[in-house]
């Protein structure tokens, strides 16, 4: 464990919680896609499939913990609880994120380091976090003005991915037992590319002060 | 092998 995957973990945890925070006080889902959350969900249900038959560290186990929790009672907010669920703008959170599931799936089934059942459903959630963000995006340039609390936990779940690059560079030259991940190396990279325009978009707005709006 | 059991990371 480093300081850059540490920073990393607590951002994610930040990005989930802030998102927890607007729905659970204010009762409103607005600006936030479904879509991606249910893509996330899959994600960690993909990736943390060892949690009871793999113990790396309490560490570890807790935060896995952690965000199946929160991945799942968010999707239980958005689509059950009744003042929730009023507030989520289906007619604009269109992106067919189906097609995302399967080409991270048959790519999953092709290119991963081991072909176990595993080992290929973390390379699947290895691809579809890297993709998992784009309903998001598209509905945010949908709606006209972002709420502070969408654009941060948008901001904070694109950081996250950033500090974990920085976090397998250091690693790289700190831990000569570490090996080369390209998968995961080039999924975290494509994924934080994602956000470039975000993060520039949303940098602006904090610095002036003014209401995030990302082009049409 | 190793490297695949060592999903050390969220």
């Amino acid at each position: 464990m480093n300081i850059f995957r540490l920073a990393g973990d607590m951002t994610h945890l930040m990005s989930v919680l802030v998102l927890l925070l607007k729905i659970h006080t204010i009762k409103s889902c607005a600006g936030i896609s479904l879509k991606t959350q249910e893509l996330y969900a899959l994600v960690f249900a993909a990736r943390y499939l060892d949690i009871f038959t793999h113990y790396y560290s309490l560490y570890n186990t807790v935060m896995k913990l952690i965000f199946l929790g929160s991945s799942f009672s968010i999707l239980w907010y958005m689509k059950r609880h009744k003042v929730v669920r009023r507030s989520y703008d289906k007619d604009q959170d269109t992106f067919r994120h189906h097609f995302l599931v399967l080409p991270c799936l048959v790519l999953a089934l092709l290119i991963n380091e081991k072909f176990t059942f595993k080992e290929v459903m973390w390379t699947f959630s290895i691809y579809l976090e890297a993709v998992a963000i784009l309903p998001q995006l598209v509905l945010l340039q949908r709606t006209r003005n972002v709420d502070n609390l969408t654009g941060q936990y948008v901001f904070l779940l694109g950081a996250y991915r950033g500090l974990y690059i920085i976090n397998w560079i250091y690693r790289y030259f700190a831990e000569p037992t570490y090996s080369t991940h390209w998968i995961t190396w080039i999924s975290g990279l494509l994924q934080t590319l994602l956000y470039a325009d975000f993060f520039y978009y949303y940098i602006n707005s904090v610095k002036n002060n003014v209401r995030l709006q990302l082009p049409a | 092998d190793s490297k695949v059991e060592k999903h050390d990371e969220l």
